[in-house]
């Protein structure tokens, strides 16, 4: 049946400058329908403060629309509108795009000053017809249009791109269509699931691979898109993907100073940290490899300069040395001048991290990159999951660099966007320094893996119990936590409880009930029951948590 | 250790040197219980005579001269199943848990660890020009999925399931002496997690064989050989 949610985007921590109208609202989904039946205009998305029981419906979103964050708020996006691409014939498109296909700009719908129509807004009150954007209301085959305000062009075709890219550029590292089986026929294996092949391309760890449902991807850089396959007798195999026949985007051009981990890097260093000249990519001595320039027609990979084809940390390349196979070069960043780098600035940009922070953490330069509640940074140069305007150009003094914590706005501690498409950003798994203590604290900055991975067995109350154990002792299934049927429980959720690893039906402890984990229980006639989980042994009580805590090589 | 450093002392309490009777260094281990050691098998070739190796525990320098290291006898050795380079050493005696010998967690059964997770390697092994040649050293590395690990020129189809593949972070710039039988520990929640054992080529020169034993695919060989004996 789908909820009416479905069609919106979902964004934690999230907020919007639009026209809004405000009414009381005990959930989201009552928002929505506020929002379906918005008589005072177009609704595009909605805010949701579940602490005020309040919400907003608000007249505007697009992917161009900036977003800021809060901490309340929920922002939900209907995600027609953010859309700029088209679906067969574009009926539905909702876009932004206001010009032709040679560039004129659009008339408005509303507008017949200059060429006049039937086409209007009130003729056509299902087809969009909202400022100048092209909309395609007569169903024409060739896709959205506009009247122009070429007095000399009455109306032309806008070119809106499809939006399922159904061909590769490159190695396919960004294709992101449906094919879901190889080219030999097997049927792919879902990203997400470990049966009939274990793996470790979990999409949590590749989330911008876009590692969805059981379609062809290529997340190693690898020749071309793949899968795992469904047959317990072929691990993997490549997909039959065709080339597109455009050329690859003009990103493609590059920079000559270090942006992000540097895969657009182009310019013209060819030599290692440590001083050592680099290999030819062409090349396959001393060292052989399979990073040619026929094999990764995209990555620049000209003469022997430093290159990073494959998504390591910075570029890098194969050395003329037999001892060193490959090596990191040290690329100016592209916030300093290249002819102002000296030795210390680049000692600078490698110094050691720093695992707490001082005051809000404005100076924090550290390498933490995990949230406080286990999520990985978003790179502040990537614009998924989130976008933002965080970005090193916008302020080019807060270090913006990787995905590691930072505080360039003056909030109060380091922060960042999470990897996690529906929490826009959480403040960073980070401690205040204590007075006249190091830098250089020695707690690892890195925080969780993944719930159920480690601890089978419960210590104390079973607060950290992230094993597997779905059914209560008198042997009832659990409810699923994120739902709410058939025993409603809306405090004790993912969300409101997102440290207590309710995933999935698993038997947890979010309350800390001093009798152990627990769990409502599929049956509509008791809600919830304790579990059977064994105690841990004394010992394992204690694994794997030194006394002294271990400390990041410093380089 | 590749590109590594001398550890915080004593910040990898489950470390353990596998030593003959005349205290001479043969590999590196992990406590996983007061009364057992993880290790690689091939670490065991020179003898199958449990009392030939000793145990010492709690140790940071290579020399073992500080106050909190225990030693103890073996009096069991049990190899991995189906020729795997596991191996099980029973102690004679349960160590004493202190703050310098503390038991790394085992992983879930057959739990896949995901690629590019970062983790630690620890070893005696030699780091050149990283200082602490004499102290326990570590570096960090990074996770890599088999069928990528398999796609490389060296290891062509080599690399089977029960094996792990790792790269180092840092970057490569010398091949160094490797440290069989140490672990591979990677930070889950607020606990250290061993996932791998260090068995064959690990460095920056072509590796000639996959580089750690996958623990999770022998959690329960592990349980159960603990649990039986």
């Amino acid at each position: 049946q789908g909820s009416i949610l479905d069609s919106y985007k979902k964004t934690e921590g999230a907020w919007i400058n639009a026209h809004q109208q405000s009414y009381k609202a005990n959930t989201a989904e009552e928002c929505a329908v506020r929002c379906e039946v918005e008589k005072k205009f177009t609704c595009r998305a909605f805010l949701f403060f579940s602490k005020n029981e309040w919400c907003l419906t608000l007249s505007r979103t697009s992917k161009r629309t900036q977003i800021f964050k809060t901490i309340n708020s929920v922002l939900y996006e209907k995600k027609v509108y953010l859309l700029e691409c088209k679906k067969g014939k574009g009926e539905d498109y909702r876009g932004t795009k206001d010009r032709t296909q040679k560039g004129v700009l659009c008339q408005k719908w509303v507008d017949s000053a200059l060429h006049k129509s039937n086409f209007t807004p009130e003729n056509y009150p299902h087809a969009g017809l909202e400022e100048n954007y092209c909309r395609n209301p007569n169903g024409n085959e060739n896709g959205p249009w506009c009247f122009t305000t070429d007095p000399a062009t009455r109306l032309d075709y806008c070119s809106i791109p499809e939006c399922e890219v159904e061909c590769m550029q490159c190695n396919g590292e960004d294709y992101s269509g449906k094919v879901s089986r190889t080219e030999s026929g097997f049927e792919c294996q879902r990203w997400d699931a470990q049966e009939p092949h274990m793996h470790g391309f979990l999409p949590k760890n590749f989330p911008e691979k876009d590692l969805k449902m059981n379609f062809c991807r290529n997340p190693d850089g690898d020749l071309r898109p793949w899968c795992f396959t469904t047959s317990p007798n072929k691990l993997w195999e490549y997909c039959d993907i065709p080339r597109c026949t455009t050329p690859p985007p003009t990103s493609q051009l590059g920079y000559q100073c270090l942006s992000g981990n540097g895969k657009d890097y182009r310019g013209k260093i060819a030599i290692t940290e440590s001083g050592i000249a680099c290999q030819h990519w062409s090349s396959q001595l001393p060292h052989r490899h399979r990073h040619s320039p026929e094999n990764y027609p995209c990555k620049g990979l000209d003469e022997n300069y430093c290159r990073n084809p494959d998504g390591k940390k910075r570029p890098w390349c194969y050395t003329t040395t037999n001892t060193t196979r490959w090596q990191y070069c040290s690329i100016p960043q592209c916030s300093q001048s290249a002819s102002q780098t000296t030795d210390e600035d680049i000692s600078r940009q490698s110094a050691s991290p720093e695992e707490c922070y001082r005051e809000r953490g404005l100076d924090y330069r550290g390498t933490a990159s995990f949230t406080i509640t286990g999520k990985k940074c978003q790179a502040w140069n990537s614009m998924l999951p989130h976008r933002h305007n965080r970005t090193e150009k916008n302020f080019p003094k807060a270090d913006l660099r990787e995905n590691y914590c930072r505080n360039p706005d003056n909030d109060t501690a380091p922060w960042c966007y999470t990897t996690v498409p529906t929490v826009r950003w959480e403040y960073c798994n980070l401690q205040k320094c204590h007075y006249g203590e190091p830098l250089v604290s020695l707690e690892p900055p890195f925080s969780s893996l993944e719930p159920g991975t480690e601890m089978t067995c419960i210590i104390g109350n079973g607060k950290d119990y992230r094993g597997a154990v779905a059914k209560t002792n008198s042997g009832r299934t659990c409810q699923e936590w994120s739902s709410q049927e058939p025993h409603h429980h809306s405090y004790l959720t993912p969300e409101t409880h997102p440290r207590s690893g309710l995933d999935k039906n698993y038997c947890r402890n979010p309350d800390e009930d001093i009798n152990g984990p627990w769990c409502y229980t599929t049956d509509p006639q008791k809600v919830w029951e304790y579990c059977e989980i064994p105690k841990c042994a004394p010992f394992q009580q204690e694994c794997g948590k030194p006394k002294r805590k271990p400390r990041r090589c410093q380089r | 250790a590749v590109n590594g450093c001398a550890s915080v002392p004593h910040s990898w309490p489950w470390q353990i040197s596998l030593r003959t009777r005349t205290n001479t260094h043969l590999c590196g281990g992990t406590l996983i219980d007061p009364q057992w050691i993880l290790t690689a098998a091939h670490c065991l070739e020179r003898s199958s005579v449990p009392y030939t190796y000793r145990i010492f525990l709690g140790l940071h320098t290579a020399k073992a001269v500080e106050p909190s290291v225990q030693v103890r006898e073996v009096k069991g050795i049990f190899q991995g199943p189906f020729g795997a380079d596991i191996a099980l050493l029973k102690l004679s005696s349960p160590a004493m848990i202190a703050d310098q010998v503390i038991p790394v967690c085992l992983p879930e059964d057959n739990l896949m660890i995901g690629s590019r997770t970062e983790c630690f390697a620890t070893g005696w092994g030699q780091v050149k020009g990283a200082g602490g040649d004499n102290v326990l050293k570590q570096t960090n590395l990074a996770v890599i999925e088999n069928k990528a690990c398999n796609s490389s020129e060296f290891l062509n189809g080599r690399v089977k399931k029960f094996e792990l593949c790792a790269e180092p972070i840092n970057g490569c710039t010398d091949t160094l002496q490797v440290e069989s039988g140490g672990p591979l520990v990677c930070l889950v929640q607020d606990r250290f997690v061993q996932y791998g054992i260090i068995s064959g080529g690990f460095g920056c020169a072509p590796p000639k064989k996959p580089v750690f034993v996958r623990v999770s695919s022998y959690t329960s060989w592990i349980k159960n050989i603990m649990r039986t004996n």
